[in-house]
């Protein structure tokens, strides 16, 4: 089973 | 006042195919610079980020930094009223609440403009840091956008591997499994049909293929993509636009639970 990282794990708010 | 114009028209005309079907509404924020655009789809797993440099544009005008938030389905149907070979011109007054789209055909008979309601959006910008990927892989467009196609049917993602040897595309389902592998070109007459890899280390990473689907919209924009990956990063896909920029897709990868 494969889960969707989301791209707020890999880059912080501006 | 703001303003930018550009000859090649159908360029505005390709961006919004490449952006609409991933993101219901962005910023487009203008400065000297040119005009930026960074917005995630609603589910926070991919990303858009596009650089159209004012340099690149026949004429570029910018008094005061901009941000205009637009309904990107909107935009598209003012766009798809533009002929292939018009001129389009952006324009906005200072501090604006709509904007206008003016499309000039190519002999100058014909002037058409759409004024559209701006719209204010609260949305989450995020830093973006530049890396070292550990493998780039350029390819034809129109070969990467057939791939994914046609490993879509297979299941719902597509595993990318890269390593000396090429770029393997692979996904497997009900029906059965698919590889698609291309070996780095050895003898290229065109550019634009080469296969290249520049690898520091061997990568492989799942990614989903709705998004990898929706991203080869901006195939038309450029006759090349570069996907650049590196272990705990997400995978990056870019198309050059012409001389003006380019547009980058972000995409988090799926991991084992």
């Amino acid at each position: 089973k494969q889960g969707q990282r989301r791209l707020d794990s890999f880059f912080t708010a501006a | 006042m703001f303003e930018a114009r550009l000859a090649k028209g159908a360029i505005f005309k390709k961006i919004l195919e490449a952006v609409k079907d991933l993101l219901t509404e962005a910023s487009w924020d203008c400065g000297d610079m040119g005009i930026t655009l960074q917005a995630m789809d609603n589910a926070h797993v991919s990303l858009v980020s596009l650089n159209l440099r004012s340099d690149g544009f026949d004429k570029y005008r910018c008094d005061r930094n901009l941000t205009m938030g637009m309904n990107l389905g909107s935009m598209s149907k003012i766009l798809k009223c533009a002929g292939n070979d018009d001129i389009v011109t952006i324009r906005a007054q200072d501090n604006p609440d709509t904007v206008t789209f003016v499309f000039e055909s190519e002999n100058g008979e014909k002037q058409s403009d759409y004024e559209m309601k701006l719209m204010s959006l609260d949305l989450e910008h995020l830093q973006i840091p530049e890396t070292e990927y550990a493998c780039v892989v350029k390819m034809p467009a129109g070969e990467f956008a057939r791939i994914c196609r046609d490993l879509s049917q297979f299941g719902d993602s597509i595993v990318i591997s890269c390593s000396k040897q090429g770029v393997k595309f692979s996904a497997s389902g009900d029906i059965g499994s698919a590889n698609v592998k291309l070996a780095q070109s050895s003898n290229v007459d065109k550019e634009e049909e080469a296969v290249t890899i520049e690898m520091q280390e061997p990568v492989s990473f799942t990614y989903a293929c709705r998004y990898l689907n929706f991203f080869t919209k901006a195939t038309p924009l450029s006759a090349q993509v570069k996907l650049s990956m590196s272990p705990e990063y997400p995978l990056m896909v870019e198309y050059a636009i012409d001389d003006i920029g380019q547009i980058r897709y972000f995409l988090a990868p799926k991991i084992e639970d």
